[in-house]
């Protein structure tokens, strides 16, 4: 059983479309999966289909936390058709920063929530805001890894160390448990010299840590979001399921053999 | 003289590249331009080479405010090789929204450093971060118009409906002058039929709104911006130096018109 953030510190690099389709690749598997929407936009349930916000949501229980009223997250699980449980985001998650400001354990709210679930799920997978938030580090408390996806290119590259730079104080000051499971590329083009210079400098810099499998550039995956559905209930020819599963593959490889 | 607000709720839109760019192509049209990096990831300095930050930035000066010592924004100007004058970012912008949240007008803070500026200058631009922070905030009441880049996709046209909700608040309850200056398609491909769907129905929502200009996908934008340039400096002939030199000209129509 894992608790997997999917972060980096840069907008549009395939957070949300990379929790989405990995969580509906290792449910083909067989795997219970859980995701998790903690992103005030609520890419992640728009892209599921869940077009209104659902009564109980992350936010809601998060809120009865804060007022001391005891939150309840499996309340707020919606069962999809691909057989992926979701818990929805709100848009009310951007002003939780403001009434957590003060809040002692504030860091912790997100993983006191979910620990009642945890034995339920073989991986549980947070979508993050791309900010360094006080949901982000509520994400990462909550988690045994981190997974970066980013496309192959100079900013993107710049959010990779400056999420690395937090990552390390969270690591020492809330979470010792949490390992970097590594970087993965998306909308990757090997005839991009800059995709593949960037993809190199970063197994430079983190031995080992650069999944082998890349995610190619796929429209069939935004045409997906579109339709309320994963790669795989929408076209599982398409390259994005083939990426997606190979993903999956790796990422079952290495978060045993860790 | 007008400032502009380049924003829009959904991470790698293309926020950064068209303040920059855009910024860069009126200052070769002989028009004095100011960027401001609001964004903590502080992509805009980077792209324009300003690796350290540099002891004076929009925090310092937001800082000096919020502690009633006066901050100076002329003292963050950086001058750059471009011609265009830049106010750099600093990573502790993340912090500044929680110094920020209990302080009376602090929704004025960046109008009000501001304001010494605005006769200097043609056009102001304000980059910033992708949610609808305070600081964002700040920014819109700053402003006399907002602009929108957006890649003709399903979640990012969510992304505009999301932040057009709380342009209507900012309007009514804030900076009543605000003003949609428009919509921009950004790595735009008229081959992709959904590219060209979500631009047909931003133009139906928001009649006239929709810039005729679209900028196209383009690797030099992102190679202009690891080598620390705007794509003029970098190389005026590549496709992203034609659309957003056609993309000036466009707004130079529009807000003289308005
Ligand atoms: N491999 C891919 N091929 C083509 N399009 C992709 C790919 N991955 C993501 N996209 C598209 O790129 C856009 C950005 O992706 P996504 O929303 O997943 O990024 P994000 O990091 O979650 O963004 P945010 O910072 O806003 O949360 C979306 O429109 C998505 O459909
Ligand atoms: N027209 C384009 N063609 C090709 N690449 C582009 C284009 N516009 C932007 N990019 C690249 O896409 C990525 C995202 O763009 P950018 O950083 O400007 O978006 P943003 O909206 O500012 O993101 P954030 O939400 O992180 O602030 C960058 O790596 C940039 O170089
Ligand atoms: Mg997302
Ligand atoms: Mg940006």
């Amino acid at each position: 059983m894992s608790v997997i953030s999917i972060a980096i510190q840069k907008g549009g690099s395939g957070k949300t479309t990379t929790a989405l389709n990995l969580g509906a690749a290792l449910s083909q598997e067989g795997k219970k999966v859980l995701l998790i929407d903690a992103d005030p936009q609520a890419n992640l349930s728009q892209s599921l289909g869940i077009e209104d916000e659902p009564q109980f949501n992350l936010y809601s229980e998060l809120k009865k936390d804060i007022l001391q009223e005891g939150g309840d997250l499996s309340k707020a699980i919606v069962h999809t058709a691909a057989g992926i449980d979701v818990i929805p985001a709100s848009i009310d998650l951007a002003i939780v920063e403001l009434e957590m400001a003060g809040l002692m354990g504030r860091e912790y709210l997100i993983s006191d929530l979910l620990k009642p679930l945890v034995d339920e799920y073989d991986y549980i997978f947070i979508d993050c805001p791309h900010a360094i938030s006080l949901l982000t580090v509520n994400a990462l408390v909550a988690s045994d890894y981190v997974m970066l996806p980013l496309p192959g290119e100079f900013l993107p590259l710049k959010g990779v160390y400056g999420f690395m730079r937090q990552f390390e104080i969270i690591r020492k000051k809330l979470n010792p448990r949490l390992e970097l499971l590594g970087m993965v590329m998306t909308k990757y083009d090997e005839r991009k010299s800059m995709n593949v210079g960037v993809k190199k400098q970063l197994e430079e810099k983190f031995d080992g840590k650069v999944f082998h499998t890349v995610i190619r550039t796929n429209i069939q995956l935004a045409k997906a979001q579109e339709a309320g559905k994963d790669i795989f209930s929408y076209d599982r020819s398409a390259n994005g399921a083939k990426d997606y599963r190979q993903l999956a593959g790796e990422l079952m490889e290495r978060s045993y053999s860790e």
